[in-house]
């Protein structure tokens, strides 16, 4: 995906501040 | 718990009604509390999860700014005390669960992005929270790019055209971009007891 074709939610969603996932990894 | 009862027991009454308003059993509470325990101690042992303790857990270095880290603590910090307590640690993973209804998960999102807290996500919180993600991955986009990605966005999202996105707005986006929302959902809250076996092994309740 290039980044024009991306829009700016889809960016912020992979903030590592949002992947609450990672409390469950460790 | 006032009751002249037993801590232990105290504590199964008070999980037991905390699992009563939320997805889980009283087992997978049960199995938070191992968790929030774990995270709660990680820095300041007063079994309260502070915002350095949910920074070491999810950046693994308990300093440094986040807007992210700093939104999603704001949303967990129900009281807005400073401190997550377990009652509002199971509130905010409740909408997390995969069950959960996809109108929380929107509503939770919407409060997440909406910075100011006016009721609508605005174009310059958008800007900033697409500046703060880049150089929270160190990525590099000229200004002329992150332009044209915010107009793109705010073209499929706004339908009114006003320069901000309501909570009506966001929802038929959403609905419309589902992928949006896939971090709204923790597979791991399925089958949570699974994800910490150790709990088994403190449980005095049978599913």
């Amino acid at each position: 995906k290039t980044p024009v074709t991306m829009n700016a939610f889809e960016l912020i969603s992979t903030s590592q501040g949002l992947n609450l996932g990672s409390l469950f990894e460790k | 718990c006032r009751s002249r009862r037993s801590p232990q027991i105290c504590q199964q009454a008070n999980l037991s009604l905390l699992a009563l308003d939320s997805p889980f059993s009283v087992n997978e509470v049960e199995a938070l509390y191992e968790l929030f325990k774990k995270l709660s101690c990680s820095i300041i042992d007063d079994g309260l999860i502070h915002k350095e303790e949910l920074q070491l857990a999810l950046f693994q270095a308990p300093y440094g700014e986040n807007l992210f880290l700093d939104r999603v603590f704001d949303l967990f910090d129900e009281k807005k005390n400073g401190v997550i307590e377990f009652e509002e640690f199971i509130h905010a993973l409740s909408v997390f669960h995969p069950y959960a209804p996809i109108e929380e998960k929107i509503d939770f999102a919407f409060r997440l992005y909406d910075l100011r807290q006016t009721g609508f996500i605005e174009r310059e919180e958008v800007h900033q929270m697409v500046a703060a993600l880049l150089m929270e991955s160190e990525m590099i986009l000229s200004d002329e790019l992150l332009t044209m990605i915010i107009d793109k966005t705010f073209a499929d999202a706004d339908s009114d055209k006003d320069g901000k996105i309501s909570k009506e707005e966001w929802k038929v986006y959403v609905l419309k971009h589902p992928t949006l929302l896939k971090n709204m959902t923790l597979p791991y809250l399925k089958d949570v007891t699974t994800a910490f076996p150790s709990f088994i092994f403190n449980t005095e309740v049978e599913d």
